[in-house]
């Protein structure tokens, strides 16, 4: 059964892109097979595995319109070894090109279906706000993954992060539950970081995941280069903590 | 004459807020009577300023909506010691709210109007998207100041954040300009920053800041006390970066 998941938080610059990026990569690396769906007009998710956004004949905007089938959209991306579903600033022209349309929230959802069990994985980039492309990526998938950087401002955006998850589950999504809480940018040396994933804990409890994404710069120069960080330097501290990551996945949905 | 600035970037997490409320307090240190409008529904420049966004009267949701005037939004920070127009998740209801009104992104600019000659400084925090929020601070602004994180998906960002710029001063605010490009969470040990502050100065020349704030725990402690890193540690590397912004600010203005 093909595993679903957003990857999403309001809060910018936590890590969505770089823990879609990698993750992707490591679970390539198991021998499962992925696909990434950028939902950001920023198109970073697509940056960052090596294609270039002006180049795409097709993309997740066009997708979403129902200008353009899947086949039409899907790319494969070599760097990472996965498929993807590329985005470029077009997609900026969704939320209001769809404000009138039925069933605008499962536009991602209802094209998925036809090509979603060619795939172990499908991961869903999410831009940094809760708009009609974070409730489509909602609305599509079975679980969501929460990166977090352990700061003040990052902690407390959970809350509306978890009053929308609730109110799409409870509306377009039954089924939708919390993958996982996952620490990125994680310093350890400094008592901020320590107290604010404490805090993680004592609310989340099983949800925070184990793995802990440290701070890394070869995390941050992989992107400029267009490949995932276990191409780039497969020996880093931020390649070995994403290939962590995939086997705790792996792991906690027992496959 | 009064000066606002949009302080604004779509790539999340590299500094806007924390740009806003730290220049803001150091503005005021100079003497200044500053204004601070909160245009992200994360609401965190309100939070950073000490201020529960969940006991607001009213909002800046409430003022573009044209159910609230000026002066019932209008409250004073005390830890800051400037003026704020508050923000909480109701303002992401704005953009559909006003999706069929006509002048739809000159509200923000007709509400400053009658409030705006009684501040030097008006600064606007806007979230990470280029949406309706960031338009209608585009369009009630002079200056645009662009905090940049030195590295490769930020400064990516910066084409679509210029295209955005050019398109709202050939339209509805002709005057707009860029103030500067602030470099922040900068760390002069890694080549990454290095790479990309040389690739800032040879594409923006004068307008990058001379000014760069410096990645600072400092910066990141101060939000969770409600203040801004002025009265919170007045020492810090972190306060000193802003009061020298403030400084090269003034002086770029002729102030
Ligand atoms: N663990 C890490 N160590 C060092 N740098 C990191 C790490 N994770 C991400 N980064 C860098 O931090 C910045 C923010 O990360 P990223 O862009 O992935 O966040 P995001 O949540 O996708 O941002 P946005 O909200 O804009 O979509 C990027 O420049 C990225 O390269
Ligand atoms: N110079 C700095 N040194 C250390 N930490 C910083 C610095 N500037 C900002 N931070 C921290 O980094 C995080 C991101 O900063 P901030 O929230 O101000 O960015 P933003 O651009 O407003 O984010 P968003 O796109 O979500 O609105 C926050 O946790 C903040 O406390
Ligand atoms: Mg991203
Ligand atoms: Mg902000």
């Amino acid at each position: 059964m093909t595993k679903i998941f957003a990857v999403t938080n309001q809060k910018g610059g936590v890590g969505k892109t770089t823990t879609c990026v990698n993750l992707a990569a490591s679970l390539v690396a198991t021998k499962r097979k992925v696909l990434l769906v950028d939902m950001d007009p920023q198109g970073h998710a697509t940056l960052g595995s090596g294609i270039d956004k002006k180049q795409l004949q097709a993309s997740v905007y066009d997708l979403l319109m129902g200008e353009a089938g899947i086949e039409a959209v899907r790319i494969t991306a070599e760097a990472g070894g996965y498929d993807l579903l590329p985005a470029n600033v077009d997609l900026a022209g969704a939320e209001v090109g769809l404000i009138n349309e039925p069933r605008r929230e499962r536009r991602l959802a209802e094209a998925l279906e036809s090509v979603k069990k060619d795939y172990d994985f499908v991961l869903i980039d999410c831009p940094p706000s809760l708009n009609l492309l974070t409730i489509n990526a909602l609305t599509a998938a079975r679980g969501v993954l929460v990166p977090v950087q352990c700061e003040y401002y990052a902690l407390e955006g959970l809350t509306s992060l978890l009053d929308t998850l609730k109110r799409v589950a409870s509306s377009v999504n039954p089924g939708l539950e919390i993958t996982g809480i996952l620490r990125t940018m994680y310093d350890p040396r400094n008592s901020l970081t320590q107290d604010v994933s404490n805090q993680l804990i004592q609310y989340f409890e099983r949800q925070v995941l184990g793995t802990v994404i440290p701070r890394n710069i070869r995390l941050a120069e992989a992107p400029s280069h267009g490949m995932p960080v276990l191409s780039y330097d497969p020996k880093s501290k931020g390649s070995l903590a994403y290939l962590a990551l995939a086997g705790e996945i792996l792991r906690r949905n027992s496959l």
